[in-house]
C-alpha cells in the first residue's frame, strides 16, 4: 500500500520535520492499540454471541421433539375418541333394532 | 426477567458492533 | 500512553533519523489499516450471529405456543376421554344390577 493510499500526499511526509513524524508515530501508535482492543472485544463478543445462539437452537430442537411427542399422542388419543365413538353408536342402534 | 436481560443485552451488544461500525480509524 | 508503552524505548524516537521514522509510519499505517480492516469484519459478523440468534428465539418462542396449545388440547381430551369411560362403566354397572 502506499504512502499516498495511507492518507499521506506523498510530499507531506518528505518535508514533515522530526518533530511531526514523531508526534505521528505516537498518534498511530494509539490508534492500532486503541483498533486492536475493539477487535479484539468484538471478537469475544462474536463468540460468547454465537454460543448463546447454539444454545437457543438446541432448547428449540429439544422443545421440538416434545412437540412432536404430544402431537402424535393427541392424534392417537382423537382416532381412539373416534373409534369409540363409532363403535358406542354401533351398538345403541343394534340395541334399537 | 432473563430475557428481558437478554434482549437489554442484545441491544447494548447490537449498539457495540454499530459503533466499530461507524467510527472513522487510521486517517492521518 | 505514553511513547514506551507505544513500545518505544523514549531514546529511540528522539535519536532516530527522518528515514526511519517515515518507515515507521508507513508501517504503523499498514497495520493500522488491517486491524480496522479485521475490527470492522468482527463487527459485521458479530451484527450477523446476533441477527440469527433473534432469528432463532423467535422460533423458540413460536413453537412453544405451538406446543402449550397442543398440550392443552390433550390433557382436556384426557379428561373428557376418562369421564366418557366413567360413565360407560356406571351404565354397563346398572345394566348388570
Amino acid at each position: 500500500m502506499s504512502v499516498e493510499e495511507q492518507g499521506y500526499p506523498s510530499e507531506m511526509l518528505l518535508e514533515a520535520g522530526p518533530e511531526w513524524l514523531r508526534a505521528e508515530i505516537e498518534r498511530l501508535s494509539r490508534e492500532l492499540a486503541e483498533t486492536t482492543s475493539e477487535k479484539i472485544q468484538a471478537a469475544e463478543y462474536g463468540l460468547a454471541v454465537l454460543e448463546e445462539k447454539q444454545q437457543v437452537k438446541q432448547q428449540y430442537d429439544d422443545l421440538e421433539v416434545e412437540y412432536d411427542s404430544v402431537r402424535q399422542e393427541l392424534d392417537q388419543l382423537k382416532e381412539a375418541f373416534g373409534q369409540a365413538y363409532t363403535n358406542h353408536r354401533k351398538v345403541a342402534a343394534d340395541g334399537e333394532s | 426477567p432473563n430475557m428481558k436481560a437478554g434482549a437489554a443485552n442484545e441491544g447494548v451488544l447490537a449498539n457495540f458492533f454499530n459503533s466499530l461500525l461507524s467510527k472513522k480509524t487510521g486517517s492521518p
